[in-house]
């Protein structure tokens, strides 16, 4: 199995009193075909192979490490560089209404991740409402409906009609109107080919001016991620990125892959469909799970 | 004068890479070099012909390529039409793949060929799933069964299968919830909608946008439900797919049809010929 390999690939390196560049790269050549299989996108494996070789030939600090220990921070370390280090936190300004709009391809979980950080910020104190921004897929208005019941979270709907943009741009209104803190905006799915769809989103930031938007992402998607998550930068600069279906076997190396590319932290992750089944992003853990 | 090893590995390389970009899962890229290289061992091409090389594996890899994804061509309107009544599908998959839409769109495509459909809607779990798969009945004017979210998923199927009997419906297509491969109980819950509903075809659901977690999800699928063919969705917006192969090396079935768009007429015959000339292009 991959981590039985990447074990002994480690062990291998370790008993070595000196290690040769031939039993460097035997390792290195097992981290990337767990880089890989977890689908990080393959210019990213290429660049941080480099890294890890250049950490274990001259290393940034001197630890006194042991060469195993060194090798195993060097790999980490190159990884969490990646995700921008230690926790970020979704930033609530004071003050004003927190506008914060989510977007991604088509299923990969926006509509319960929505639900998933009102309740969040619900039970941390915040005065949060969500408004139904997907007007085409049916039965949106319903599946926020649903998950939100019990929660006492405000949802603002409209009956079918106006565009998204005219709806978010209302549901705007109606959050200054209850003096909420926070409003989450779901939208429709949509991929970097929908040339219109890409086109309503930009309509949507450039009217709606929100906080931050939010680039949801699929743990199974693979080296298309890269390019669509570049493509939503383009017309939404990526505020935060949330990483969901991480409890199925999907590493999640293709959300690696967009956040390195558009430099946005990841907040959050999915780890089920219940509205508790929802963790603070940790990079250790993701990156240990990567490496199987 | 014959390929050197060396050569071919350099050149197999150069093609896994470009297979691992298009999501080609790993271990069959591992698979494909493994056997290429023995194929090609030994072989013979012309001295000048720098060309010649280049063919001669392109030729052998659209070979393993369409072997992998095998001939079988199952036309699902032909199938309902000769089918004993009810003509039973079953839709299966993870959680977001596509499984909801797809099942409108081939319910389109049998009621545009004058076969009389009913759906069923076996995920009373998701919020806003009865809605969803009703919206689109309404949209396509067919009858749905359905229960109140809570309700046992088998006996919406088999009311399904049931009423679809009683009425001499044409076909019956089964909505499932979503859910993960790994989630023992989930899969034990989908083996008993599958006993219970006894389909004629049961069809995985996988979105073309995935990596290498599609060699898993087949794998999983094939071996705690079964299978007997697989619909790859949102395929517009990942026309390379390599998830195609993943599934389809693992499972050893058919990919059928590929979804391409969220329109009910996004559906088309899966063309196993086109697809590889697009990846090796
Ligand atoms: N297992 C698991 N399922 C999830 C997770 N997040 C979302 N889902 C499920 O994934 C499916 C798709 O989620 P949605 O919230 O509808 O996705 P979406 O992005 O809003 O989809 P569209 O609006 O159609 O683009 C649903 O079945 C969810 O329950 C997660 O972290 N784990
Ligand atoms: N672009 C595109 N979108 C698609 C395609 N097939 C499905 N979708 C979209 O993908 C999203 C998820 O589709 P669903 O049919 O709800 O997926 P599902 O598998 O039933 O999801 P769960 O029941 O939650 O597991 C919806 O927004 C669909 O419109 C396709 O072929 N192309
Ligand atoms: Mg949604
Ligand atoms: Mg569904």
């Amino acid at each position: 199995s991959l981590s039985e390999r990447l074990q002994n690939a480690l062990k291998f390196i370790t008993r070595q009193a000196y290690v040769s560049e031939k039993e460097v790269a035997e390792y290195l050549r097992e981290i990337q075909r767990a880089l890989i299989m977890g689908d990080v996108d393959v210019k990213l494996v290429s660049q941080l192979t480099e890294e890890i070789k250049k950490e274990f030939k001259e290393p940034r600090e001197e630890h006194g490490l042991s060469l195993k220990d060194r090798v195993v921070y060097a790999t980490y370390q190159g990884l969490i560089r990646i995700l921008g280090g230690e926790k970020k936190e979704l930033r609530i300004l004071p003050h004003q209404l927190n506008i914060f709009v989510f977007m991604g391809i088509q299923g990969s979980g926006k509509t319960t991740s929505v639900g998933k950080v009102a309740y969040f910020l619900k039970k941390r104190n915040r005065r949060v409402g969500v408004i139904s921004g997907d007007v085409f897929r049916p039965g949106a208005a319903d599946q926020l409906r649903q998950l939100l019941e019990g929660t006492g979270i405000p949802l603002y709907v409209e009956p079918l009609g106006n565009s998204s943009v005219e709806v978010i741009k209302n549901g705007v209104k109606w959050a200054k109107g209850l003096d909420l803190e926070v409003v989450l905006v779901d939208t429709a799915g949509r991929h970097r080919s929908e040339e219109s769809l890409m086109n309503e989103m930009k309509q949507i930031i450039d009217e709606v001016n929100p906080t931050a938007a939010i680039l949801v992402i699929d743990a199974m998607i693979g080296q298309q991620a890269r390019a669509q998550a570049e493509a939503f930068n383009k017309v939404a600069k990526v505020g935060y990125v949330i990483v969901t279906k991480l409890d199925g076997s999907a590493k999640g190396g293709g959300a690696l892959s967009a956040v390195a590319s558009v430099g946005a932290p990841i907040v959050f992750v999915g780890v089920g469909e219940g509205l508790e089944e929802f963790e603070e992003f940790d990079p250790v853990k993701f990156v240990s799970r990567l490496l199987g | 004068r014959p390929l050197s090893r060396e050569k071919i590995e350099e050149i197999l390389d150069d093609y896994g890479l470009k297979l691992i970009i298009c999501d080609v899962a790993l271990p069959l890229v591992d698979e494909l070099k493994r056997t290429l290289a023995e194929t090609l061992e030994g072989r013979r091409t012309p001295l000048f012909d720098r060309d010649a090389v280049k063919k001669l594996v392109e030729q052998e890899l659209t070979l393993f390529l369409l072997k992998t994804l095998g001939d079988s061509q199952i036309d699902l309107v032909e199938e309902a039409r000769k089918s004993q009544k009810p003509f039973k599908l079953l839709f299966i998959g993870v959680n977001g793949v596509g499984k909801t839409t797809t099942i409108a769109k081939v319910a389109h495509m049998l009621k545009e060929n004058g076969l009389s459909v009913l759906l069923a809607c076996s995920d009373t779990f998701r919020a806003g799933a009865v809605e969803q798969l009703g919206q689109h009945a309404r949209a396509l004017g067919l009858p749905m069964v359905f229960k109140k979210y809570g309700s046992d998923p088998a006996s919406v199927g088999f009311e399904a299968v049931h009423q679809a009997s009683r009425k001499g419906v044409d076909a019956v297509l089964i909505d499932t919830a979503g859910r993960m491969h790994t989630d023992i109980n989930l899969m034990d819950e989908l083996k008993k909608i599958k006993r219970v509903v006894e389909p004629s075809y049961t069809i995985l659901v996988v979105d073309a946008l995935t990596g290498n977690d599609a060699w898993n999800q087949a794998a999983d699928f094939s071996s705690h439900v079964g299978f007997d063919a697989v619909i790859l969705a949102k395929f517009d917006a990942d026309v390379k797919g390599g998830a195609a192969l993943s599934v389809s090396f693992i499972s050893k079935k058919p990919v059928i049809y590929v979804g391409t768009g969220q329109k009910y007429s996004d559906l088309k015959r899966f063309n196993p010929k086109e697809y590889v000339s697009s990846l090796m292009s």
